[in-house]
């Protein structure tokens, strides 16, 4: 099944 | 290559949208495109309170940010207005995830671009508008990931 793209994000540059 | 069911999606589709063919044509066009956004009906909640069964489309939309792609959590409402009025767009944050609010994001993950400000029918399309977002979060990610914190104590080596 196409279970989808993983949700994600850039990380925190600090 | 899934095949979208248009006579689905106008099922799905509640009655009270006003123009189903026009917005599911727009639906068909864009979930064979970027595969990862769905369509859901589901309780809306205006500002006032109401709430109403609207469409939505949920997932994630792919943006380049400092040669990494990475796939931000949306969820875009069609009002039963649809394509007569812009979508409600959002970010939905993961639990790993924390909104960077700015000119085109605020505290509730809601986006502001100028192409939903100056929405107008059939120049603008829900198409146009993920291409849009694209660029912008691109340049401005709307969501970070939350700094692991670094337990600096080692633990005891037995």
């Amino acid at each position: 099944l196409n279970g989808g793209a993983v949700p994600s994000a850039p990380p925190t540059y600090t | 290559m899934a095949v979208v069911n248009e006579g689905a999606l106008k099922k799905m589709l509640s009655k009270q949208y006003k123009y189903r063919d026009l917005t599911v044509r727009e639906i068909v066009n864009v979930i064979s495109h970027y595969k990862d956004l769905k369509p859901v009906m589901d309780a809306y909640v205006f500002n006032d309170g109401s709430t109403r069964d609207l469409m939505s489309l949920t997932g994630t939309v792919p943006v380049s940010y400092r040669g990494n792609v990475y796939n931000i959590p949306v969820c875009l409402w069609l009002l039963d207005t649809y394509p007569y009025n812009p979508p409600i767009c959002f970010v939905k944050p993961t639990s790993t995830m924390m909104i960077k609010t700015g000119k085109h994001i605020d505290a509730n993950g809601k986006i502001y671009l100028p192409y939903l400000h100056e929405w107008k029918h059939p120049q603008s399309d829900l198409f146009g508008l993920i291409q849009v977002m694209i660029v912008v979060f691109g340049e401005e990610p709307p969501v970070f990931s939350r700094p692991t914190t670094q337990t600096p104590y080692q633990p005891f080596q037995p």
